[in-house]
């Protein structure tokens, strides 16, 4: 694991963090819950609890769909490439590229071969958390924050790596008993993606 | 593009593969080349912090020393064979989707490029 330069963090004592969507990208219950699952893994970790506001403007942390030259300096390329981007604490920036075929299920068994552009968006959204937490990239593939996402690959599960460096940016809920659960829709990882 | 499950895409957006698939093209090149379209792979590892701002951004098509450094380190990232050169493994690696940070902030890095050399100032020892 690793952290941003200056290892920055949420304050110390922070125990919950709101999070709201971009209203103008008006996305259903469904986008959001896939986030909702999203926060959840990390906050089995660490004692930090994630609460949807509809007040983006007031926010901890704000997710937004952009296309292109967004105005952040951190242009996205279309399909493919760069697929999302978030800061450093405490800024709670997280951007996904609007231009990705976000798939919502996470089930890419009898997956057709010609679909190279489909992107899982819950493994992108618990990857970029963990940047808005501190994380910053691993070398270890297993890991979350492992940089790059085969197309059609599901990676949702923190693994040691992760868990260990953001318990030493947080401290460990304490009702974290050294395994995390699976979350519904149930799928675990999957890194035998046929595409990746 | 939300897509409640992977069948649910259109086969007219299917298949688009990599923005990066470009890259194929500089398979085998190795430094001393000088290649048409090498600037743009300067910029990839520009944008993820593998050449520092310091070098600017209007790099050349050379294959020099620079790109090889990049390289050497990218591959050191991604544990892969340490070549400095671009094979197969590092194109392929490098054409696929990833997030946009940078794996090199201000020319710092914890992943396993930074923590390679041991500091200077370290000692070895050895248990007696």
């Amino acid at each position: 694991y690793s952290f941003f330069p200056g290892q920055p963090r949420w304050p110390a004592g922070t125990s919950e963090l709101t999070y709201a969507f971009l209203p103008g990208n008006q996305l259903t219950a469904t986008v959001k819950s896939v986030f909702t699952r999203a926060f959840e893994r990390w906050s089995e970790v660490i004692p930090i609890t994630f609460t949807q506001t509809e007040v983006y403007r007031s926010a901890d942390i704000k997710i937004g769909f952009y296309t292109g030259d967004h105005g952040d300096g951190e242009a996205f390329d279309g399909s493919m490439g760069t697929l999302a981007h978030a800061f450093s604490p405490p800024s709670g920036h997280l951007h996904m590229d609007g231009d990705e075929d976000w798939v919502l299920d996470g089930n890419f068994l009898n997956a057709p071969a010609s679909i190279l552009s489909a992107v899982d968006m819950e493994s992108v959204a618990v990857h970029e958390i963990g940047h808005l937490l501190g994380l910053g990239h691993s070398s270890v593939e297993d890991s979350i924050m492992y940089p790059t996402l085969g197309s059609a690959t599901r990676k949702v599960e923190l693994a040691q790596d992760d868990i260990q460096g953001i318990q030493v940016l947080y401290g460990s809920n304490p009702s974290f008993n050294g395994t995390t659960s699976v979350l519904t829709p149930g799928q675990g990882n999957d890194t035998s993606g046929a595409y990746s | 593009h939300f897509f409640p499950n992977i069948t649910s895409i259109p086969r007219s957006l299917a298949g688009n593969g990599s923005a990066w698939g470009v890259f194929n093209k500089f398979l085998g090149c190795h430094a001393g080349q000088k290649v048409d379209g090498l600037a743009r792979l300067k910029n990839y590892f520009h944008y993820f912090g593998y050449i520092g701002n310091h070098s600017g951004s209007n790099f050349t098509d050379d294959f020099d020393d620079l790109l090889e450094s990049a390289i050497k380190t990218y591959q050191l990232n991604f544990n892969l064979n340490t070549s400095g050169e671009l094979d197969a493994p590092t194109i392929q690696h490098m054409m696929r989707p990833r997030c946009g940070n940078a794996d090199i902030v201000n020319g710092s890095s914890t992943m396993a490029s930074g923590k390679a050399a041991p500091p200077p100032t370290t000692v070895h020892t050895v248990a007696h």
